[in-house]
């Protein structure tokens, strides 16, 4: 399995 | 009404060269203070940010806040038809849906204007936390390319490991294991110089597939920026700047791998 983090753990949508 | 006048129209193509590898499509957000772009790769991985400021441009004019979704394979189908040294105007009425790209020859005998459909996309715009990074990186952009390309044979990932001693970009694979070790050197007014800020060591680990993508930005700018800290996203800037005239810049935010 990729252990591949997306953006949106770290980014608040606005 | 919005209207941009861009003396070397080139900057456009070599900023969407920059960027339609990671969008297929994105929101153009013409404002006051210029044109700005953010968008997210389909996986959720990779954000770029492009700002070109209002001052960059020859004239530079938007009456009110717009924001055109274009389709970038259509864009690059338009920007091909013109030449590198061509001025481009960028114009669009108010509410409208279609965006004019108009392309003058330097002496001005040729004048070409293409029509594209503008798309409604669904805006999905992300908040980005001001961050002191732990480092800061800065070094040619071209090395960085060349190193990218060059680990990329290795694997499908690149650890970025920054200390008092440098940098030192490694991959491992199938064939084998490379690493790029770059001391720090600070002769003064070297353009191949390499400088580490450094708060506290730190490695992450990439996909190599996107700093691939974000090394086609090198075009722009011969200098790179490489801020990282411990578990958040790697931003790497470009300057979007010719010799006399800085246009803005591009960044790209890339998540990192978690270690197993």
């Amino acid at each position: 399995k990729d252990n591949q983090q997306t953006l949106i753990v770290y980014f608040i949508g606005t | 009404m919005f209207e941009a006048r861009l003396a070397e129209g080139g900057i456009l193509k070599k900023v969407l060269d920059a960027i339609k590898e990671l969008l297929n499509e994105a929101s153009f957000d013409c404002s006051e203070a210029g044109l700005q772009l953010q968008a997210m790769d389909n996986s959720h991985v990779s954000l770029v940010s492009l700002n070109l400021r209002a001052e960059g441009f020859e004239n530079y004019r938007c009456d009110r806040n717009m924001s055109m979704g274009m389709n970038l394979a259509s864009l690059v189908k338009i920007m091909k038809c013109s030449a590198n040294d061509d001025v481009l105007t960028i114009k669009a009425q108010d509410n409208a849906d279609v965006v004019t790209f108009v392309f003058e020859s330097k002496n001005g005998d040729r004048v070409s204007d293409f029509d594209m459909k503008l798309m409604n996309l669904d805006q999905e715009h992300l908040g980005i936390p001001e961050t002191d990074y732990a480092c800061v990186i800065k070094m040619p952009s071209n090395e960085f390319a060349k190193i990218v390309r060059d680990l990329s044979q290795f694997g499908e990932s690149i650890a970025i490991a920054c200390s008092k001693q440098g940098v030192k970009f490694s991959s491992t694979g199938d064939i084998g294991t490379g690493n790029i070790k770059l001391a720090q050197n600070s002769s003064a007014d070297s353009d191949d110089k390499v400088v580490v800020d450094l708060q506290e060591p730190v490695t992450l680990t990439f996909a190599s597939r996107y700093l691939n993508s974000f090394a086609k930005a090198a075009g722009l700018s011969e200098k790179v920026t490489l801020s990282m800290s411990p578990d958040v996203p790697l931003v790497v800037e470009f300057k979007v700047a010719t010799s006399d005239n800085d246009y803005g810049y591009i960044r790209y935010y890339l998540a990192p791998k978690i270690e197993d």
